[in-house]
């Protein structure tokens, strides 16, 4: 998965991902979009899968947009062993349900994300509604090892996340942050919008016409793309990827 | 072929076991179904570790004490509008924690 949140040259926060994964077609056709309302009001918006009851990608309106990467750490004993002895712990997709539902603010769900125990480990990436509200949180088990923060004032205007802990070089042979960077910075903070952010998400290795098969930001594996800003509710929206035609 | 998918509204003010039946009764998610039964089936061979199957049975066997309202009774009602065995349900559930390590 890729995801990015960034903040325009006006404040804006938008927030784009990529989902990756296997079993592409048959994932691709049962993709939809959920508004949970309540009388009649949606509370909060995710991208899904027909019979997933979680959420990978959700906005709140005017509040929040969250995503979910993965992150494989340690091994499938420890997730099991924490679902089985730690009764506080969440799967990953619930608690994102769960903060979508409840968390009224920004701040509210970055804490909610960053400290509630969960059975594995992952990647939150979280956009606000006002300026600078963008953060990574790289959770472990039990709790946040990491919360990696927008900061425009300094020039950190995006942050974006793959599968690997930001601190690190991703492996050679997977290394999507490089190409999403590139696209982001020949962009620049002036021209991001729904649209780029779009085409940023659908960046691809080419030389020439011909399309290169190395990893890269839209990829073989990817399922959709959404592309949401919780200021402008309305813009969220999702499509489904045939990066093979 | 970059297609928009289709929405649809969840009711949170329905019981659980009913939040997701407008999407089980559209004809277009019903044509899918019986694809749906064959790939779930595929997929959770692939992707499950065999030794994990049998805590999943315990699970399903009494979700309500494992698994939080509205999850417990959504996943519920997704079994019975769409026919697909409730234990596959709950593990395509858990996908995701069950395969991040």
């Amino acid at each position: 998965c890729t995801s990015i949140v960034a903040q325009d040259a006006k404040g804006t926060i938008w927030h784009g991902r990529n989902l990756d994964y296997g079993f592409g077609d048959f994932l691709r056709n049962i993709t939809v979009m959920l508004d949970f309302q309540t009388k009649g009001q949606t509370l909060y918006t995710s991208t899904s899968y027909l019979g997933y009851v979680g959420a990978l990608t959700g906005q709140r309106p005017n509040k929040f947009t969250i995503t979910v990467d993965e992150r494989d750490q340690g091994a499938w004993w420890m997730n099991a062993l924490e679902a089985l002895l730690n009764k506080k712990a969440s799967l990953v997709s619930f608690l994102v349900r769960e903060t979508l539902a409840e968390a009224d603010t920004y701040d509210v769900a970055i804490q909610r994300l960053a400290y509630t125990p969960l059975i594995a480990p992952v990647y939150f990436i979280v956009g606000g509604a006002n300026v600078a509200e963008g953060a990574v949180i790289t959770r472990d088990r039990e709790s946040a090892l990491d919360i990696w923060t927008m900061n425009p004032a300094q020039g950190r205007w995006f942050v974006l996340e793959t599968n690997y802990d930001h601190w690190e070089e991703p492996p050679a042979d997977d290394n999507r942050r490089m190409p999403t960077m590139k696209a982001m910075n020949t962009t620049g903070q002036a021209g991001i919008n729904a649209s780029s952010m779009f085409q940023v998400s659908s960046t691809r290795p080419q030389f020439g016409h011909v399309v290169l098969s190395v990893p890269h930001v839209l990829n073989k594996g990817t399922t959709y793309t959404a592309i949401m800003s919780a200021a402008q509710p309305q813009v969220y929206n999702t499509w489904v990827r045939w990066p093979e035609g | 072929r970059d297609v928009p998918v289709k929405r649809y509204v969840v009711n949170l003010d329905a019981a659980p076991e009913e939040h997701f039946l407008p999407m089980c009764q559209d004809p277009d998610i019903l044509e899918l179904i019986p694809m749906l039964k064959k790939d779930a089936k595929d997929m959770i061979t692939s992707l499950v570790p065999e030794e994990v199957l049998p805590l999943v049975d315990i699970l399903t066997a009494d979700l309500d004490q494992y698994l939080p309202q509205p999850f417990a009774g959504e996943m519920r009602g997704i079994a019975n509008c769409t026919g697909i065995d409730l234990g596959e349900i709950v593990i395509l559930n858990l996908a995701y924690d069950l395969t991040a390590f």
